[in-house]
């Protein structure tokens, strides 16, 4: 699977997934 | 609200009853940020709309590793904006609708 899972120390959880290009302003 | 460069949206549909509701945040302009941010990942998280700041959210992903702490300010308001506006839906829509 390409999602990652952060917990920060105060318990907070980030889950990370690959942006789709389509939501990606061009460059 | 300000093009900061990072877009903040609900990750989930909003009915208005609970306080804690899921968010994902990503770097739209990389270029708006004063430091590299750690990928272009869509951050998902949750944030309390009662008990918690945008600040204390932005510090936390300051403190693992996905901004540069110069940057906390500008995640921070971009989650500001957002929740202001989830807010101000509330106020407003969620009473006529019920």
């Amino acid at each position: 699977s390409s999602l990652t899972q952060v917990v920060h120390s105060a318990g907070r959880r980030f889950i990370v997934s690959p942006v789709p290009e389509s939501r990606l302003r061009e460059q | 609200a300000e093009d900061t460069g990072v877009r903040v949206e609900l990750a989930e549909e909003d009915h208005g009853r609970k306080s804690s509701i899921a968010l994902r945040l990503w770097v739209e302009d990389p270029k708006k940020l004063k430091g590299k941010p750690k990928d272009n990942g869509a951050i998902e998280f949750t944030f309390d709309l009662e008990k918690e700041t945008p600040d204390d959210v932005a510090q936390e992903m300051v403190e693992s590793g996905f901004f540069h702490e110069n940057d906390v300010k500008i995640v921070a308001k971009s989650i500001r904006d957002r929740v202001a506006l989830i807010q101000w839906r509330r106020e407003r829509i969620w009473p006529i609708i019920q």
